[in-house]
């Protein structure tokens, strides 16, 4: 099941938090797990904390990065207030 | 470092000297986005150093291998990032790599005290380059994120590194790291940047060591300066000497006996293959290619590629040869980077290289010997611009010109880990302090700390400012008044190569005009990018629509000039362009300055107005400068460039642009 699984970062847009939510925090969890719930039937995800969110952001970015496949990311990306999700690099030293 | 603040004239005093007026940088926190710190090295010393600024949010992580007590008034943070990392190769290995700010790399440590390390007396590798050795900025606060391990960096760590540096506090973020070049809302580093341009701090990445072809630029994003890479007037010469008598110059750091006076034989080392292994790998000298009886006593010539320059030393040592010859393609040319290798041995230029190969085939018993020489000062020319530096044009907007500007950033000797050698072999078990390394990673830290000197000097500045400031006062001329020439090729360099040109700190500090740049500015540029409005609050989620008619990514008030013409063979009609520029006066109050324009053959190129008057600090005069070029078809998938540059001056300070002309 972890074919295919890369890091994405989603941004999403602050302005479309639902006030149910009380942080970003609890936002962006609830995104990811119903996107991954939509994904498994049974909830098999967030078995250790690297196949959860990985990284939130809030200063020079609104979202947060996580373990997904592509398919998870296309879903993602039709959750309300997802504006994006695009996969990562991995960089070099110069 | 020691000698680049020299070279960069930082240590003149003069009324206007930049570090008195800049306190140093005391004032100023630079994050370094890196692979940590070795945080007991003298550069990170915090004596004499006043309170931390009370605006600073951030702080040292506390680790097993790096106790927050480790932190100090002069390195304020230091953090780390992982988790990207992790998801994609497994846990840290911690009998590998420190899970921790702690840089068992060496590259953290040496950007770090290139931008800001304190003064240290008696500072050398191995006895090469010593000198007191200090960083740009030698009071400047540092703050190192850790994003860079094993396997490499990875965004969403650099992505959430950013984020936590700008939330701390940093007014400089230096990162020499890079990939592919990527549309910028695809790029975390170009989003993080601008996150952080956005809250007015200033950015400067690595330009890239994929030189000298062209299109290999990155961090390209207009809101970063990218940092091109020059060699200073210092080497550390190695010279080859064959048989017959001819001579050779090469460059070497290694120190340890010599290979005494008399000549030794020498094998290429494609004729001293194992059995089984292919010449063409031999000839790189990779590990377990070279056949020990064929190499024993001798010295060996390497064809450079594949494995690392350090990595053929060792592998020609323990095949048990005496000595080592570095030779580079013709893909290399003359470039040349001193290593400190595990055995004598010295690198050569391409043509060198050829000669001694023919010495070798032409001779019956082919001998040499290697002299190494030391430090010397004074070399000419110098800057030169470094053949692995990445080039331009631009691969994402070829109407900003990239790189911005050029450092020093060849043989740069700064602090290095403990953990691990100069060479960063496994089997080499030298420790040091201090380390000489080349690359645009060591000319990005000398810009991120001239901007902190800028920033402290001039705190009102935007990074804009700052940015205009640095590139606007760079020089297109050696120490011999010649113009800058490119060590690929030993011609002469061009925009393309060293951008604006080389950094003149002194200069940069007055520059009596800027082109300044607003988040408005930049908006414009993306939706002249046509980009989506998706893409482009990616970038900035703030945006509103772009306006109907949007105008060309070449508007944008850089402070170069780039433009891009089709190649319209059939048509005999002058290509016009017209940029229009705006100058902020940041010098004194009633200045006027007159223009000059140098252009290619057959361009020709109008400013108007040709005088600018200023009355008041801080007015803004506009000008627009008019491109016609003749029509020009090429064969396919070709770029034809021309170069020229405009400077506006008062008689006192000269504002001097590159013009960069495709078709």
């Amino acid at each position: 099941s972890d074919l295919g699984v890369r890091t994405y970062i989603v941004q999403m847009a602050q302005t479309q938090q639902p006030v149910v939510f009380n942080s970003h925090q609890s936002w962006y969890e609830s995104t990811f797990h119903a996107v991954k719930q939509m994904r498994h039937t049974q909830s098999v995800f967030a078995v250790n904390e690297l196949d959860g969110i990985l990284h939130t952001y809030s200063t020079v970015f609104q979202g947060f990065a996580a373990r997904l496949t592509e398919a998870e990311a296309e879903a993602m990306r039709l959750r309300p207030g997802v504006m994006a999700a695009y996969p990562e690099q991995v960089r070099q030293l110069h | 470092t020691t000698h680049t603040p020299e070279f960069l004239g930082l240590n003149s005093s003069v009324a206007t000297d930049l570090t008195e007026e800049a306190k140093y940088g005391e004032d100023v926190i630079i994050g370094v986005l890196d692979t940590g710190v070795w945080p007991e090295r003298a550069s990170f010393l915090d004596h004499k150093m006043g309170p931390i600024p009370a605006r600073w949010l951030g702080g040292c992580a506390d680790e097993e291998s790096f106790s927050a007590s480790l932190c100090n008034r002069k390195l304020i943070g230091a953090k780390y990032f992982a988790k990207g990392y992790e998801a994609a190769t497994g846990p840290v290995n911690t009998t590998v790599e420190f899970k921790s700010a702690r840089d068992g790399e060496g590259h953290g440590t040496h950007t770090a005290s290139t931008a800001a390390g304190r003064m240290v007396s008696k500072a050398s590798l191995l006895g090469f380059a010593e000198g007191v050795a200090r960083g740009m900025a030698s009071k400047a606060r540092l703050a190192v994120y850790k994003v860079c391990w094993e396997s490499g960096c990875y965004d969403s760590d650099i992505l959430a590194a950013f984020d936590e540096a700008v939330a701390d506090g940093v007014d400089v973020i230096s990162l020499s790291v890079g990939g592919g070049v990527v549309p910028y809302y695809l790029d975390p580093i170009a989003i993080g940047a601008y996150g952080a341009m956005k809250k007015g701090v200033f950015v400067s990445c690595s330009a890239g060591n994929s030189g000298p072809g062209s299109l290999t630029v990155t961090n390209v994003a207009p809101w970063i300066t990218t940092v091109a890479a020059s060699t200073i007037d210092r080497s550390f010469p190695a010279t080859v000497t064959l048989s017959g008598g001819d001579e050779f110059q090469g460059t070497s750091l290694y120190s340890g006996p010599d290979l005494g006076d008399s000549l030794h034989p020498l094998i290429y080392a494609v004729n001293a293959s194992k059995a089984g292994v292919n010449a063409y790998s031999a000839s790189l000298c990779l590990d377990g290619t070279l056949d020990p009886a064929k190499v024993k006593g001798r010295i060996v010539l390497c064809d450079r590629g594949s494995n690392a320059r350090v990595a053929k030393g060792q592998v020609v040592k323990a095949a048990g040869a005496l000595g080592m010859i570095l030779a580079n393609l013709p893909v290399d040319g003359e470039g040349l980077v001193a290593d400190s290798h595990v055995l004598p041995a010295t690198a050569v230029g391409a043509k060198a290289g050829a000669k001694i190969k023919d010495y070798i085939l032409s001779t019956k018993s082919p001998k040499a010997n290697i002299l190494f020489r030391g430090t010397v000062y004074g070399v000419q020319p110098a800057p030169v611009i470094s053949s692995f530096s990445s080039r331009g044009p631009n691969p994402e907007t070829p109407e900003v010109l990239k790189p911005d500007i050029t450092a020093p950033g060849v043989n740069i000797l700064a602090a290095w880990t403990g953990a691990a050698a100069p060479t960063g072999l496994e089997g080499d078990n030298r420790t040091v302090e201090f380390n000489i390394i080349s690359g645009t990673s060591m000319s990005c830290p000398h810009i991120s700390g001239i901007a902190a000197l800028l920033k402290g000097a001039r705190p009102g500045w935007s990074p804009a400012m700052i940015k205009s400031a640095i590139m606007t006062s760079a020089y297109v001329v050696d120490n011999t008044g010649a113009p800058l020439a490119d060590e690929a090729t030993g011609n002469v360099s061009t925009p393309f190569a060293y951008g604006a040109g080389h950094v003149d700190p002194q200069r940069a500090m007055n520059p009596g005009l800027v082109y300044d740049l607003e988040v408005a500015d930049y908006i414009k540029f993306l939706c002249a990018l046509n980009y989506s409005q998706a893409a482009i609050r990616v970038i900035d989620p703030d945006v509103g629509a772009c306006p109907t008619k949007i105008g060309s990514p070449s508007e944008l008030n850089y402070p170069s000039f780039s433009t891009l013409f089709d190649q319209t063979g059939s048509s005999s009609a002058m290509l016009e362009t017209t940029f229009s520029r705006t100058v902020t006066n940041v010098g004194p109050a009633n200045s006027t300055y007159t223009v000059d324009v140098v252009g290619p053959k057959n361009v020709k190129i109008t400013v108007s107005p040709s005088i600018l008057e200023f009355t008041e600090e801080n007015q803004k005069l506009h000008y627009t400068m008019k491109v016609s070029a003749p029509p020009v078809k090429l064969p396919p998938g070709t770029i034809g460039s021309a170069f020229g540059f405009v400077a506006w001056t008062d008689g006192i300070h000269v504002v001097q642009s590159p013009i960069v002309i495709n078709w």
